[in-house]
């Protein structure tokens, strides 16, 4: 049972394509997996055709609504969501004061391990209260990036605030992988960033790359993920070969 | 003299992009130009050159300096700009319980007015309170948005935001312009998408499109505007025409 935080407080990276994709990818490969969507921008829940769900992670996270509750099915067979809503963005502002407030979510999501073989959480562009109840929730974080220099400022504060979360509330995170998204490997740019980030982060980075492909822009106004919108895509080529590589991972470690 | 808050709490929609460059573009064209850095990533700061500044806008803000004491030159005469570090993150936290917390930037930046033709301020991608700040203290908003489903979302939410601001806080502010960045009209979703946008905000897109062009990603890791790093390519041209439109705007109101 795998609980992977899909973070990067820098915007538009790709969180969103990469949780939606990736989740169905490995729901595909036979894998029940269990998308939690933690951005009130409510986009990951959009993209799987889920739109003004009346039960959002916000009940659960407040106790109205026990997790099997609020979770969804999706057109894919394996691949269920719960849903955000903006008003988890209004609930997170109204927690400041409470106590215990970053274990909220990993307290509410436990009920759920033995039913699935993966969880992945899709963060907001921000390190503020719902990215540390991922955080805690977890047990791995991927980050993902593009490979453009002011993505590449993202990666080295992330991995700061993993070490903080690791030592005082969860020690069980690590960081187990960086996905690079909008590659091109004939930009220059692209190709040094990619460099940068295997020196800083060796082993860490994986091999597939997820290239620019508009099918991928395209496949959320259809509520769909790229392997149903458009399954034989550069997209769905490059997500389904990164789930592959994620399940390998998995049996080295 | 015009404030205007560059926003759409939507990530990597290209609003530090934006700010650094029409900023540079104004500036070129005889306008004195002060960018602020409303964003704890502090992109636009590295954008123009100016890494771990002592003073910031989180001083500016607490009352620990006068605003014109944090306003930093840069390559270009005209434009000035007031940087941000991780610390306006933390200090941020710290407004929940400050009375008049919402209108701080407004309050501080009131002096400098009389000395510059516009001030710019680049928004995190979030609606939280450095943005309402944002919003407080400026007389316009340019939304910045790419020509993409998930962005479209984003347009709809801020400009409810706006409304709110408006009623309660800031009655002259209005959204003025809306900006289209990464755009390309070859591909079907770009125009299916600036479609939608001018027939929900009718007069509002500006008719200067920001294409797709890799040298706007690669000035930010040499700290400077298109203008200074590749004059004469395709991102250079946009700015300065989207600076020329932005200009004859205002003799038109
Ligand atoms: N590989 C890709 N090829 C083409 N377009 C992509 C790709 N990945 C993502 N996109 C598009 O780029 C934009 C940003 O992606 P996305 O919204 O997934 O990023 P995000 O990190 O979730 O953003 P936010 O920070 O707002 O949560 C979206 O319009 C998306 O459709
Ligand atoms: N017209 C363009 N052509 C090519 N690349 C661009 C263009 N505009 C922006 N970029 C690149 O796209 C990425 C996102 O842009 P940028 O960081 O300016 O967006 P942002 O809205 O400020 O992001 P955030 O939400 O994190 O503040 C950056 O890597 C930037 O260099
Ligand atoms: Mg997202
Ligand atoms: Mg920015």
């Amino acid at each position: 049972m795998r609980v992977i935080a899909i973070a990067n407080q820098k915007g538009g990276t790709g969180k969103t394509t990469t949780a939606v994709n990736l989740s169905a990818g490995l729901a595909l490969r036979k894998q029940k997996v269990l998308l939690l969507d933690a951005d009130p921008q409510a986009h990951s829940s959009k993209h799987l055709g889920v739109e003004n769900p009346e039960v959002t992670l916000e009940h659960v996270m407040s106790g109205k609504v026990p997790a099997v509750k609020a979770t969804y099915e999706t057109e894919l067979e394996n691949l269920f969501v719960i849903p955000s809503s903006l008003e988890l963005g209004n609930y997170e502002a109204r927690l400041v004061t409470e106590v215990g407030r970053e274990t909220l979510l990993r307290n509410a999501i436990k009920p759920l391990h033995k039913h699935v073989d993966f969880i992945l959480i899709d963060c907001p562009p921000s390190l503020d209260v719902m990215t540390i109840n991922a955080l805690s929730a977890a047990n791995e974080v991927f980050i993902v990036s593009q490979s453009e220099y002011l993505s590449l400022d993202g990666v080295r504060q992330l991995s700061d605030t993993v070490e903080i979360v690791q030592g005082r509330i969860n020690p069980t995170l690590k960081i187990s992988g960086i996905i690079l998204t909008m590659h091109n490997d004939r930009i220059v740019l692209s190709r040094e960033v990619f460099g940068l980030l295997e020196k800083s982060f060796p082993g860490k980075v994986f091999r597939t790359k997820i290239r620019r492909n508009i099918r991928l822009a395209e496949a959320p106004s259809r509520g769909q993920p790229i392997q149903r919108y458009a399954p034989n895509s550069r997209g769905a080529r490059d997500y389904n070969a990164l789930a592959k590589e994620v399940l390998s991972q998995w049996s080295r470690n």
